[in-house]
Formats: structure tokens, sequence, C-alpha cells
């Protein structure tokens, strides 16, 4: 039965598309079987992934509103365990549609429900807000994985994603749990870098994942050829960094 | 009559606060009067510029909705020509709270069809959304300012944005224009950077600045400081940068 894990932060650019791709393609590569779904309007997992998004018949908004079947819309990637459910730009109307919808929140949760139990994990990419699409992320997952860039706004928006992590904890998920928070984007010749980690590790302590994720040059360079960091450079800082916070977060989940 | 600005762009961390802060800053130290609004829930603005988010009883959200006048919200900065409307958390519950509202696309249009009057330039710092708070700033915009990081998948989403720049146009802001395109976060030992100015140019030509603004640690350290780059570090690359693209705003807005 699948750990769903939601990837999330309302600050924007702190690395969650990244993040989704690049630990969920580490997870897939130790053999885990993985579902990754894109829940971002903006579709950079998708695009992340090299599948291209204007070929997408159906998509994650179809998927969530029960309009197409998990059969229909799942997508294999270069990496033969990860799966993929792919975002195009209707997701963007979400928001406003489903003001009306009863439930709205669980949508996500229910529709997952069936294909979660084939994927040791599920991971979620968010977009850049604490709105609907958000939130469906956070009642239906199991925990909440938090990157936080080493920079100074980064770093204020933490409260209040954690505040509301704790309303949709009494409102709609009593189970969620924080998975850990990531650092990212650490540039050891930026002294902003040390400053935000020391003051994260000495407010979050244990929740802190040991594994730092450098800025690396071909992180950002991978999404352009579309393919997780893995298959662009493997040898690269960057895929160390993932490679080693896959292999913490399973250690850590297998430990309970 | 102040020419209102927007500052906007969806996808996350491409450097709207940054450009926001560090413009006004830059056409007030011209001797321009400026008013700079934060309409983005995060405030980053608001404590970019050293203003305690707590401490604030009124700001961006009541100014919206007329439950405060524009004396009550306004806030000198430490810059004698910039006046800043501040934003708070609360502004998060903005786009649903609205949605009965009728004309809730024109709130900000109204709200500030008086203030405008008294300042050169008004700036509009967007939150990472094309939700209800970016759509009023467009529609209360002349026009609309976009940073692009020089990143692959800032690129993918100016599309994105231009779409919705155009059905804004088509039902509520007719005359709105673009103002231009500005790269941001350009480092030139990133072989991507150089690839989205020369995409980015390629495309849209006379419409993107010719200032390019670099990667600069001096502007990820200022705003833990509370001050903008030019009271941070005047003779830092970033404060050569937000001053080239004041000057340049400010003649081409001149030249019309
Ligand atoms: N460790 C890293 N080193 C270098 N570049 C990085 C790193 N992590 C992410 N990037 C780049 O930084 C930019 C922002 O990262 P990303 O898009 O993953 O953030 P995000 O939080 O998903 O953004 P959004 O809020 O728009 O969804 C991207 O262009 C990405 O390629
Ligand atoms: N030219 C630059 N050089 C170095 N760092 C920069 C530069 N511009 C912005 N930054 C840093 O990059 C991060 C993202 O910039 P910023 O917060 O201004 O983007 P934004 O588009 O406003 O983000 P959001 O989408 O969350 O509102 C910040 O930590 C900022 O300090
Ligand atoms: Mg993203
Ligand atoms: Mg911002």
């Amino acid at each position: 039965m699948g750990r769903i894990i939601a990837i999330a932060n309302q600050k924007g650019g702190v690395g969650k598309t990244t993040t989704a791709v690049n630990l969920a393609t580490g997870v897939a590569l130790a053999g885990d079987p993985v579902l990754l779904v894109d829940l971002d309007p903006q579709g950079n997992t998708t695009s992340g992934l090299g599948i291209d998004r204007s070929s997408l018949e159906k998509h994650s908004y179809e998927f969530l509103i029960g309009r197409a079947s998990f059969a229909e819309v799942q997508k294999p990637t270069e990496i033969q365990e990860l799966t993929l459910v792919p975002a195009r730009i209707d997701l963007i109307g979400a928001e406003v549609e489903l003001v009306g919808v009863p439930d709205r929140e669980r949508l996500l949760k229910r529709a997952i429900e069936g294909p979660r139990r084939s994927y040791s994990f599920v991971f979620i990419d968010c977009p850049p807000s604490l709105g609907l699409l958000t939130i469906n992320a956070l009642t239906a997952a199991d925990a909440v994985l938090i990157p936080v860039q080493c920079e100074y706004y980064a770093m204020e928006g933490l409260t209040q994603l954690l505040h509301t992590i704790r309303l949709v904890k009494q409102s709609f998920n009593p189970d969620l749990e924080i998975e850990g928070i990531v650092l990212t984007m650490f540039d050891p010749r930026n002294r902003i870098s040390s400053q935000v980690e020391k003051e994260v590790r000495a407010h979050f302590g244990e929740r802190v994942f040991t594994t730092v994720i450098p800025r690396n040059v071909a992180l950002s360079e991978a999404p352009s050829f579309g393919k997780p960091i893995h298959l662009y450079d493997v040898r690269s800082k960057g895929a160390e960094g993932y490679t080693s916070l896959s292999r913490e977060l399973i250690s850590n989940v297998k430990a309970g």
C-alpha cells in the first residue's frame, strides 16, 4: 500500500519540481515501483520527464474530477519503475471550477485510493500556492516533504506552510505527518546558505533530512533535455544529492 | 497620473519581488514619487523593505476590499520617495472569500484610482499564480512587466502568461500593454542562461529590456537586512543592474 508524499511549499522556485522528478527517479532506480502525480498547471514535472504536454488527451485534471480513469491518464517514463500522471494547463481552471463541488478537498484522495495499491511510493508535485490543488494533495497524502531553498525569503514562508498543514490535519486529514524538510540549492560561497541551514536545523531538528542538495548547474540543464538528473549526468553533484536523499527517505520509511 | 505596472509571472522564484523592491527603489531614487503595492500573501516585498508584518493593523487585503482607506494602509520606507502598501498573510483568504463578490476582478482598480494621482509610478508585486489577486493587478494596471529567470522551466511558462494577459485584455482591461520582459539571474557560467536570452530575444524582440539582471549574491543577502540593494550594497552588480533597469524604464515611458 504505497506511501503518498506531497511535495509542497507555497514559496515559488524552491525546487519542488526538481525534487519531485529526481527523488521519484532515485527511489524508482532503487527498485521500488513509484507513481508521480503532476498537480501543477505549469506542468514542469511532465516536461521535465520528456513528455510532450500538447499531445496529452487525458491528464491530472480529468483524473482529479473523475472524468478519466487511472488507466487513461498514466504514462510510462524512461525509468522502468516510474509512472507519471501528467498535467496540462487546463488544471488552472480547477481552483475556480471546483468551488461549488461538495468535498472538493478530497477529490484526489478518492481518485488515488485504488491506484496507490500497486506502488511503494506516490509523489505529488504541487503548485506554488496554498489553494485547492495543494489542499487536495495534503488531504490525499500520508506525509508532506518540504523543499526549502537556502535563501532568506524561503525561510520566511515556512511558518505559513506549517500553519496550513495544521489546518489540513484538523479539517481533512488527521493522519498527515511531515516526512521532512530538505534544504535545496545550497551554495557554500553564499553566506546566506549556511545561515539558513543553521536556523532551519535549530528550529526543526530531526525533521530536517541530513542530505542537503547543492546548487548544481546540471540540475538546471537536465529539464531542457526532458531527463531526470540520473539520465542526464549521473556523476554530477546533483545526482549524488538526490541519490543520497532517496536512500535516506527509503530508510526513514522502512524504519517507520 | 501615475503609470501602474504589475510585476507578474506565475512561475515561482523568477525574481518578481526582487524586481519590485529594487526597480521601485531605483525609480524613487531618480526623484519620481513611487507607490509599491504588495499583493502577495507571502509578504516578501513588505519584509524586503524592512517592515514588520506582524505589527501591521491595516494592509493590502483590507485596502482591496474597501475596509481600509489608503491613508490607513500606506507606509513610508527608508527611501524618501517610496511608499508601500504592505501585505499580510490574511490576503491568502482573498481567492476564496471573494468568489461571490460582483466585479471581484476590479476591486484593486477601484481602490487605487484616487491614490495613483500622487505618484509617477505604481508597482504591484504579484504572487506566483494566475488567480484572483494577479487578475486584480492586471485589471488595474496600464502595463505588465514580466521577470523571466534565465532557466529552462521559466521560459516554458511564458506562453501561458501571455495567454492570460490576452484574456484579461479582452474581458477586463482593453488598454493593458506589455511594459517589457526583463531577464533575471543571468549567470554567464551556465550555458542555459545564454540559451534562454537568445530564445527570448528572438521571440519577443523589442519587448525585452536591454538591461539583463545578473545573478548576484548581494541581491539575495539584502532582504535579510530588510533593505533594497541600493542601501545594502550600492556598488554591487545587482545595484548596477537595477539602476540601469530603472533608467531604461523611465526613458521608455517618457518616450511614450
Ligand atoms: N539544486 C539546484 N541547483 C541548480 N538549479 C536548481 C536546483 N534545484 C532547482 N534548480 C533550478 O531552479 C529553478 C527552480 O526550481 P523548480 O522549478 O524545481 O522549483 P519549484 O519550487 O518547483 O518552482 P515553482 O514554485 O514554480 O513550482 C528551476 O529552473 C530549476 O531547474
Ligand atoms: N539576480 C539575482 N541574483 C541572486 N539571487 C536572486 C536574484 N534575484 C532574486 N534572487 C533570489 O532568488 C530568490 C527568488 O527571488 P524572488 O523571491 O524575488 O522571486 P519571486 O518571483 O518573487 O518568487 P515568488 O514566486 O515566490 O513570489 C530569492 O531568494 C531572491 O533573493
Ligand atoms: Mg514546480
Ligand atoms: Mg515574490
